[in-house]
Order: structure tokens, then C-alpha cells, then sequence
């Protein structure tokens, strides 16, 4: 990955005070300076504006620009609060901050069901979980027929249908949830504890910034 | 586990797409 060429912090668009940003997020404020050293790795590798770019998320989570995926698109456009087609460092952040393993619990349950409800109508509908599910068998080379794909949503909606309305909405999901807590695992990442060892490089980038 | 005796969405969960971990590969 190429690397910015401003090295100033407040050049960030979207930088916002770590003071704020860890008050409203898990993260202390040294963990939210590490980040700023994530962000700008990651907004800096394809086009160099300081904003994250989906062709830059998909390089960073593919080694590939160009990979097309229906999970990432949507996480991208969770973490795109003001929808205009960048992610800038405030919304990296706070975005970043429900997948902290100190993150509330009812968030990261919230977040899953937004990623889901793919045509965000506040349900989360068969289609859409079908339309998921071939997703993912697509993208892990895997095949299996229609009746096999038609049964696997069958049953997660005997389980999570409980109005049986044919949509999942955001009180069956909870149930849902509770009733298989692994459904929200993916919504934590471990190694958001120990950021500031993966980005130690902080502490000197931003001496060095102090000196200039 | 089988895909089939699997819920949708812990098999949706697996999504290489939904990994942020690898964000911070270096």
C-alpha cells in the first residue's frame, strides 16, 4: 500500500479531537490516535485525499481492489453515515467503535441487523436472506441447489419468523440473538484491544509532527 | 458443521466480506 504524503494529522478530512472521539466510542484516546495511523494507511492507498474510498476498503480487506462483494459493499455504506460515498475518519471510528469488545451489546446486535436488511426496509426479508446466502456460497466456490439453499432459509426463518410474516424485524432479530449469541461473534474484533501495539508507529509519527 | 444443519446467518457470518479483521494486517 502507498503511503500519504501529508503527514500533518489535522489534514484529515473528518479529523475530529481524540478527546471526543474516545468519549463517544470504547476506545481510550490513545487507541483512537492508533487508529488515526490505520486510517491513514488505508485512505491514502489508492487515491491520495485522505478519505476512504470503497476500492480502498476492498484492497484492504481483499489485497484487491476490484473484488466485488455484497458484505463488504454493505459495511462500507454502514460505516458511510453521511452517504457520500467516502468514509472519513470521525465515521471510521465511531463506526469501528461497535466492533470493540467493549462495545454494547444491544450496538452490535443494532448494527448486524442494518447490515442485513440489505433494501433497508426495517425487515430483514426472505429475498434478502436468500440473496446472502447465495452470496456466500458464491464467494467460498461453493454449490449447492436451489432446494438445499430454499431449506437452509426455510429453517432459519422457522426459528427467527416468530410473527410468521415472512420478514425478520428488529425484536425477532434480538430474540434470534439471544437464542444464538454466536449470530453477533463477527460483530467483535479482538484485536481492536491491543490497537495501540499493532500502530505503535503513533507515538513517533506524532513526535515527529510535534518537532515540525 | 453441514451448511444445511446450519442457521443462514452464522453461515452469512463466515463472509470473508465481514472479517474487518484483516483492516489491520499489516
Amino acid at each position: 500500500m502507498g503511503c500519504c504524503s501529508s503527514k500533518k494529522v489535522g489534514r484529515t478530512p473528518g479529523y475530529e479531537d481524540p478527546t471526543i472521539l474516545a468519549s463517544e466510542t470504547p476506545f481510550t484516546e490513545s487507541e483512537v490516535e492508533a487508529l488515526h495511523e490505520l486510517y491513514k494507511k488505508l485512505s491514502c492507498s489508492i487515491i491520495d485525499d485522505g478519505l476512504i474510498h470503497k476500492e480502498e476498503f476492498q484492497l484492504a480487506l481483499f489485497r484487491n481492489s476490484k473484488r466485488k462483494n455484497l458484505f463488504a459493499d454493505r459495511i462500507f455504506d454502514l460505516f458511510d453515515v453521511k452517504r457520500n460515498g467516502v468514509v472519513d475518519y470521525g465515521e471510521f471510528v465511531r463506526s469501528l467503535g461497535v466492533f470493540h469488545p467493549n462495545a454494547n451489546v444491544e450496538d452490535k446486535i443494532n448494527f448486524a441487523f442494518r447490515l442485513y436488511d440489505l433494501r433497508q426496509t426495517g425487515y430483514i426479508e426472505r429475498e434478502e436472506l436468500k440473496e446472502m446466502v447465495l452470496a456466500l456460497l458464491h464467494e467460498s466456490d461453493l454449490i449447492l441447489s436451489d432446494d438445499v439453499v430454499e431449506t437452509i432459509v426455510d429453517k432459519t426463518f422457522r426459528d427467527a419468523d416468530l410473527k410468521g410474516d415472512g420478514k425478520i424485524d428488529q425484536e425477532e432479530w434480538k430474540e434470534l440473538v439471544k437464542k444464538h449469541p454466536t449470530l453477533i461473534k463477527n460483530m467483535t474484533l479482538p484485536y481492536l484491544k491491543d490497537i495501540t501495539l499493532a500502530f505503535p508507529s503513533f507515538v513517533l509519527s506524532s513526535e515527529v509532527e510535534d518537532i515540525e | 458443521a453441514s451448511p444445511v444443519t446450519m442457521n443462514a446467518f452464522e453461515l452469512i457470518s463466515t463472509s470473508q466480506g465481514l472479517n474487518l479483521g484483516t483492516l489491520f494486517e499489516k
